[in-house]
């Protein structure tokens, strides 16, 4: 079972197109694993992208030199599905 | 649970567990739900689709479904509850009464069992079918980048290894073709609506191109009045359009294949979240989001009864 450790969901506000356009770049770069739950389209909407815990360094470097604000959405994915699969568990139970 | 009344609509569940769900359902509400099974997946599970229908031959029929996107746990989580509160309100709501005396309903739960069975065994965060591609070492398809219409488009890509891996060929899932098939068997679909999540979205046609579609402007207005009666619950906003506007360029999806394919009210649902979980939306929302969207299913179908075509 792929378990997903350290990995983190930033949820990035880009401010113009030119922001945009980086983002559509760090899409192109298979080596780092991204997962963008949400793309890069539009400075309208937020971008959400899982990043693996070996990139983490790379993309919030790559983010801090292009002064790109983004915010943490989510600090643990493994933490959140764990506690997803102990309700279940526990639902399972208490049924 | 031994009837649909145990069933833990508060927690997410398996895909057996989904099935038992429907054949329970089925066996409490015989003169009400039955359960057709219009295919197989490429793993070899079948496409059950639960029929609410209180008679008659040759009914318009409405469409929803739910699960395309494995990960998207809270969608087959809200048809589930969909699909009790069906039989629930059916001779108590006199909306949905009047509903279903015309039209027979369609709720395919799990679209993509495959993928949502790879969820909950291998990887959570799975999107796609579960085709092997030959010559790639990646796996799947997405299955909203298979139909028809638009397929091959920029809003698609041609490489495995994608998310939005288009397949070898329009149709190529059997998950997507079952549906097809089930739809123009019946060519009698009035609605179809497909629902995903989680960006808080009531998307219509075109996704693959910027021209508005012929009915555009009744789209958008039952947009407008669909998505105000979800925020009335609970105050959950959200935003709507073409898909091509509203988010991306998006081609070979199911809504413009609907909709190309004469069923007018044609949406793809992007249910909640609002910046905090994603696809991993806690179970203690499922009832809230199932709630909410509800109302806005109701006004697509009630608009849908009203506006015969």
């Amino acid at each position: 079972k792929e378990r997903f450790e350290g990995h983190q969901v930033l949820r990035i506000t880009a401010k113009n197109d030119a922001e945009i356009g980086l983002l559509k770049e760090l899409s192109k770069q298979e080596d780092l694993g991204l997962d963008f739950w949400t793309d890069p389209v539009d400075q309208s909407l937020p971008v959400d992208i899982r990043v693996p815990f070996h990139s983490l360094q790379g993309v919030r470097a790559f983010l801090g030199y292009h002064e790109i604000h983004y915010e943490i959405m989510i600090q643990d994915l493994q933490d959140l599905l764990d506690k997803e699969q102990r309700e279940m568990m526990r639902a399972r139970v208490l049924q | 649970p031994r009837s649909t009344d145990d069933y833990d609509y508060e927690n997410y569940h398996t895909l057996s567990e989904i099935n038992s769900f429907m054949d329970m359902l089925v066996q409490e509400n015989p003169k009400l739900v039955s359960k057709l099974v219009i295919g197989q997946s490429y793993e070899g599970r079948a496409l059950n689709v639960l029929k609410f229908s209180t008679g008659g031959t040759k009914r318009p029929g409405i469409w929803i479904d739910t699960g395309i996107h494995a990960r998207e746990w809270i969608t087959p989580a809200s048809g589930t509850w969909f699909a009790k509160k069906i039989v629930t309100e059916y001779g108590h709501d006199p909306a949905l009464t009047a509903i279903l005396d015309k039209f027979d309903i369609f709720l395919e739960l799990v679209t993509n069992p495959d993928g949502y069975e790879y969820t909950h065994s291998s990887n959570r965060m799975w999107r796609k079918t579960r085709r092997i591609n030959s010559g790639s070492s990646c796996i799947g398809v997405d299955p909203n980048r298979n139909w028809g219409t638009g397929y091959g488009g920029a809003g698609s890509s041609s490489n495995p290894c994608s998310e939005t891996y288009r397949g070898p060929g329009a149709y190529s899932e059997p998950e997507v073709k079952a549906i097809v098939d089930f739809t123009k068997s019946h060519g009698n679909l009035k609605a179809f609506l497909t629902i995903h999540s989680y960006s808080q979205m009531m998307l219509y046609p075109y996704g693959d191109t910027h021209k508005p579609c012929v009915d555009e402007a009744e789209l958008d207005e039952l947009a407008l009045k669909a998505s105000t009666a979800l925020e009335s619950l609970y105050g959950t906003k959200y935003t709507y359009g073409s898909t091509f506007n509203t988010i991306y360029q998006a081609s070979g999806v199911t809504t413009d294949w609907a909709y190309d394919e004469g069923i007018k009210y044609s949406y793809t649902f992007e249910l909640r979240d609002d910046g905090h979980y994603g696809f991993v939306l806690p179970a203690d929302q499922i009832i809230p989001t199932a709630q909410e969207t509800w109302l806005a299913l109701m006004v697509i179908m009630e608009h849908t009864k009203n506006n015969p075509y």
